[in-house]
């Protein structure tokens, strides 16, 4: 463990729990896209598989489990729970060209044909690219929410974190993986527009406007 | 680079 992947993992869980409390404490999911958080769902799910094969330490057993819980926790608040709040007609992306592709590319490229890595290499393929029907919506929006933007920023500061210990982990122990990494630049790229905005326009104060 | 495959990452 090193500095970068633990503030990047405290980093994922705050964008998580964020967005949690947001919707939660307004009882409402406006701005929110369901798409995303059913993509996020989906990417512990297949990710976290291992709780049931292996254990690593407490701390990583109990942050899958977190996630996990937190991913569905959103994602029942979205489509039950405030469902009136859901705002279907902005959250329009087409997953579809999302989920098939990475599940193609899944088991083309991945370091070992079994099940669970490839399940695994699908949800590292998937993550990178899940938050476009959130930035997709936005767009269309034209405008999030202030607290919106801190769940944003938050997960995207998670994964360029992961970048600085992947480059740690290599220099100091020789461990790399190309697929995460590459997964990861990308993922983190496609922040990167929303970061100049975040930080340039201190729109702390207004909403953010593309 | 040699690639050590261990899940210990979130």
């Amino acid at each position: 463990m090193n500095v970068f992947r633990l503030t990047g993992d405290l980093s994922h869980l705050a964008a998580i729990i964020i967005l949690l409390l947001k919707i939660w404490k307004s009882r409402s999911c406006a701005g929110i896209s369901g798409k995303s958080q059913i993509l996020f769902a989906i990417v512990f799910t297949t990710r976290y598989l291992d709780l049931l094969t292996s254990f690593i330490s407490l701390y990583n057993t109990c942050m899958k489990v977190i996630y996990i819980g937190c991913a569905y926790a959103t994602v029942y608040l979205i489509y039950a729970k405030f469902r009136a709040t859901y705002d279907g007609n902005h959250d329009s992306f087409r997953v579809e060209f999302l989920v098939v592709p990475v599940g193609g590319l899944s088991v083309l490229i991945n370091h070992d044909f079994s099940p669970l890595e490839i399940l695994w290499t699908f949800s590292i393929y998937l993550e990178s690219v899940a938050i476009l029907p959130q930035l997709f919506m936005i767009s269309k929006t034209g405008e999030a929410e202030t607290i919106t933007t801190h769940y944003l920023f938050c997960l995207g500061l998670y994964r360029a974190l992961y970048l600085f210990n992947w480059i740690w982990r290599f220099y100091f122990e020789g461990f790399f993986d190309m697929i995460a990494i590459v997964a990861g630049v990308v993922q983190t790229v496609l922040y990167c527009d929303f970061f100049y905005l975040y930080v340039t326009k201190g729109w702390f104060s207004r909403p953010y406007r593309l | 680079g040699h690639l050590i495959k261990h899940k210990d990452e979130l």
